[in-house]
């Protein structure tokens, strides 16, 4: 796609960008400037890994981005009882043990590697203190917790179902959780 | 690996592991109290809390000089205490992959240490805000980490993106130094990292965003995480630094810290690897999949 060599920039130099040193509607407006460019970002990533991607006529779906993993927000992963997460990595070496953490509404889950091979999984609560941070914009009970390696300048892609049944909770792995009080 | 404390007199130290790092936390108070290296045998005694500066409003005869979005200037010396009554551990996680200790030193701090199997860092995920305000007090919050390290009041720090720096208490390298702000005259920006070492450890702290840090006595070394004031600064910006939020009761900031105790000659090597891949980290994106695995290889 054309829009691959597109130049897309979510940069911001000025320290009022970023230190508080602007007044509010400065501080808004840098805010909207680097949600554009990063929107453009995600574009650019979307049309390169559809490129790659690509089998015959088949065109993959249009990659998703969230970008408020940090609070347990992400629709597609809440919505969906099957998705794929697609990871890529721009070190120039192969990137093992990241561990990735995705806001889910089920209580257990598969996770399958590029190899096809079933990965490890936690499954941990989301906190009373991320519910009241992320307010009415998201709703995920739980957290799945895996880990992946990618390849240098590669990238992965794990498929995940949401499990029904006891056959697939041998991958559920045990935890003790324990609240003091 | 885990000990729950069952009554006040028989409470005992939590602990977390992984096969790199053991975090011990003190059975009364909730905090990190020791970290061991459990491959190079370091130990570190270590405690990490939350604390905040009081702002000044202007009381100085020279100047009346305030702290806001240009300036940090706190009106004492040491920093108000965080806490809460009794332990701040609310709750214990161990698991297989990763393993957490949640904390609350406040309605408005939280924190959540994980240790994530084969990883050689701890987590520190600190959740600060809204600062209150109703009292008028402008605060600037800090997490500090006080340990027995003797660090000869020097500290490393990565300022401007360039080459690790020493800073060294009231000093300067190039001109004599007339002190006169005792805490914001020795911070430093950190921009991805900041740590203390003695001859045989180093306690190397990354940062996920750009933040001031200190480390204003031996062995210590702080990070100012948040601040909200209500006085201009006269620098120009013409407003207080006192968002209101979407919610419009003030920001709430979540970060992390990645803490690393290594010998100082590993650490080079080992922090540079470890900021490699969290300021590079794997870019995530998702799809809607109604593909078997087979049908999607």
């Amino acid at each position: 796609s054309s829009q691959t060599f597109r130049e897309a920039m979510a940069v911001a130099q000025h320290h009022d960008a970023v230190s508080g040193t602007e007044k509010q509607h400065v501080a808004n407006d840098y805010a909207m400037r680097l949600h554009a460019g990063a929107v453009e970002c995600q574009e650019v990533v979307s049309h390169a890994l559809a490129s790659k991607m690509k089998k015959g006529s088949v065109d993959p779906p249009a990659a998703q981005f969230c970008s408020y993993l940090n609070i347990s927000i992400c629709a597609t992963t809440e919505e969906n009882d099957r998705f794929s997460v697609t990871v890529y990595n721009p070190l120039a070496r192969q990137v093992t043990g990241h561990y990735l953490r995705l806001p889910v509404n089920g209580q257990s889950y598969t996770v399958s590697a590029p190899n096809g091979k079933p990965v490890q999984t936690q499954m941990l609560k989301v906190t009373a203190q991320t519910a009241k941070v992320r307010g009415p914009r998201g709703n995920a009970t739980s957290e799945l917790v895996f880990p992946v390696t990618v390849e240098a300048l590669g990238f992965s892609t794990y498929l995940i179902t949401k499990a029904t049944g006891r056959a697939s909770r041998s991958l559920f792995m045990p935890q003790v959780e324990t609240n003091v009080v | 690996s885990m000990m729950i404390p069952q009554s006040p007199m028989m409470r005992e130290d939590t602990e977390i592991h992984n096969e790199h790092l053991s975090l011990i936390f003190d059975s009364t108070t909730g905090l990190l109290k020791t970290i061991t290296n459990l491959k190079t045998k370091l130990i570190l005694n270590v405690q990490q809390a939350f604390h905040w500066y009081n702002s000044s409003t202007g009381n100085n005869d020279d100047s009346t000089q305030k702290s806001g979005a240009y300036i940090f200037r706190p009106n004492d010396t040491e920093p108000l205490p965080i806490t809460t009554k009794g332990s701040v551990i609310t709750k214990v996680v161990t698991g297989e992959l990763v393993q957490e200790v949640h904390q609350v030193f406040s309605d408005w701090v939280t924190q959540v240490i994980r240790l994530y199997a084969g990883q050689r860092y701890a987590e520190l995920e600190w959740t600060v805000g809204p600062i209150p305000f109703k009292d008028g007090l402008g605060k600037e919050i800090i997490t500090r980490f006080d340990s027995d390290m003797q660090t000869d009041n020097k500290f490393y720090t990565d300022s401007n993106g360039r080459e690790i720096l020493e800073r060294q208490l009231n000093h300067r390298l190039t001109w004599k130094l007339n002190q006169t702000e005792p805490v914001a005259g020795n911070y430093y920006p950190v921009n991805s990292r900041i740590f203390i070492k003695d001859k045989s450890r180093q306690l190397t702290v990354l940062t996920d965003r750009s933040q001031g840090g200190s480390s204003l006595k031996n062995g210590s070394l702080e990070l100012m995480v948040h601040r909200r004031m209500f006085y201009d600064d006269n620098f120009g910006v013409g407003e207080a630094l006192n968002e209101s939020g979407v919610f419009g009761d003030g920001l709430v900031a979540r970060g992390k810290h990645y803490l690393m105790l290594e010998s100082p000659a590993d650490s080079s090597q080992l922090h540079r690897n470890l900021g490699e891949q969290l300021y590079m980290a794997p870019a995530v994106s998702f799809t809607p999949n109604t593909f078997s695995t087979q049908d999607w290889s």
